[in-house]
């Protein structure tokens, strides 16, 4: 592509066309978007983010990543489409204007990128990093059982072989402890998003325990709020709740860690399918689905801007 | 590239606690190399499991010996896989 106007949103993408789209979206639109270098992956990859901002000193914030399991290859399709639309829309919409007027958005596309660069060379259904293991031929922790949030726990296997194997320590991954670093660098971030498919869920914590968030109240309408917005354009039915109770326990996950960090507003999506495709959405899905999850990112992203705490 | 033919994957169906548990026992069953996409939790949620072609067999014959029911979610993983390669190939082509 010539242009993120040319950029082919419908279709999926290898690593290197992602990074390139990252760098021509930061050169056409120098004012509102940077890159940041949060870390390198394991395999010595860069790790990148966007940062949309349209000024001011360590605003709040709100964090989006997609792509940390890496098979989930919508998730990082519907990264590259949302990051177009913060561009195409800051000026236009005013949901979008008055948010980035008052708060910075960070994007991570491709939140696991050795994963996501494995999918494409070797093994489609590859989930995990790309770390080894000392004593064990298996590779690969789950970048979702990772974080210090009742690490270990049930939830999580403790057999690197396994696709939910939750590494020797919290933070082993260091595509997890760059994102960790970086919140915490930051301090200011008030709401963190972190989308995976599939099976159109909206999700807040907990997963490593049945005990309720004290936000929980406040986090169910919000998400009520935001599936409501997601159904209006195609009818897609998300469910929501707590990740224990709406899917299954969970130890170590990336939102339960960053709740406990004060971030209120913290959310997980398992995006499009029901039982069909599964990771293998057809990349005519990729433009609907974006367009969806976007509505109920909005949702999410004024509600953190009109209630800060 | 690792080979997907003929693996498919399954929706099953537990219809009570013992179900699910029954499931959960396949994932301890490395000789299997199952891969659940979404696994066991509770009664009436569906289970989705990648199944590799020399272990459909038996996977099948497992849930039907407990009277678990599933469904054949993608029929063979490798034919999406080659659609989503050639629509890949074609665009960059274009």
């Amino acid at each position: 592509a010539t242009s993120t106007d040319t950029f082919n949103y419908a279709t999926y993408h290898t690593l290197e066309e992602i990074y390139d789209f990252i760098d021509q979206l930061v050169a056409e639109h120098p004012q509102l978007v940077s890159k940041i270098q949060i870390g390198n992956t394991y395999e010595g990859r860069p790790i990148y983010v966007l940062k949309f901002s349209t000024g001011g000193n360590n605003r709040p914030a709100i964090w989006i990543d997609t792509g940390i399991h890496s098979r989930e290859w919508v998730t990082q399709a519907s990264g590259v489409w949302f990051a177009k639309k913060i561009t195409e829309d800051y000026g236009q919409d005013p949901t979008v204007t008055s948010i980035l007027d008052n708060l910075d958005v960070f994007l991570e596309i491709v939140t696991n990128p050795d994963g996501f660069a494995f999918t494409h060379s070797q093994n489609r259904m590859w989930r995990k990093t790309r770390s080894r293991t000392s004593g064990s031929f298996c590779i690969g922790v789950d970048p979702n059982r990772n974080w210090d949030a009742g690490f270990g726990k049930a939830g999580a296997s403790s057999n690197p072989c396994s696709d939910t194997y939750h590494g020797k320590t919290a933070n082993s991954e260091v595509e997890v402890k760059s994102i960790v670093d970086f919140v915490k660098n930051h301090g200011n971030i008030k709401a963190f998003i972190s989308i995976h498919s599939y099976s159109q869920l909206l999700l807040y914590p907990y997963g490593y325990t049945s005990e309720p968030a004290p936000d929980q109240k406040e986090l169910h309408q919000v998400a009520k709020s935001a599936v409501t917005a997601l159904a209006s354009l195609y009818g897609t039915k998300y469910q929501y709740g707590s990740i224990i109770d709406t899917i299954y326990q969970a130890s170590g996950s990336t939102v339960d860690w960053t709740y406990n960090q004060g971030i209120k507003y913290s959310f997980t999506f398992e995006l499009r399918d029901t039982g069909r495709y599964g990771f293998l959405l057809p990349a005519s899905q990729i433009i609907p689905t974006a367009q969806e999850t976007w509505l109920a990112l909005l949702t999410i992203m004024e509600h953190t801007q009109t209630h800060p705490y | 590239s690792e080979d997907f033919v003929g693996h498919q994957v399954l929706r099953i169906s537990a219809a009570n606690e013992a179900q699910v548990q029954k499931v959960a026992e396949l994932q301890d069953l490395e000789h299997l190399q199952l891969d659940f996409w979404r696994g066991p939790a509770r009664p009436g949620s569906p289970i989705d499991v990648r199944v590799p072609f020399p272990s459909i067999q038996a996977v099948k014959i497992f849930l039907e010996a407990h009277g678990i029911g599933y469904e054949i979610m993608i029929e063979d993983v490798q034919t999406l896989l080659d659609e989503e390669q050639e629509q890949m190939s074609a665009f960059r082509a274009r």
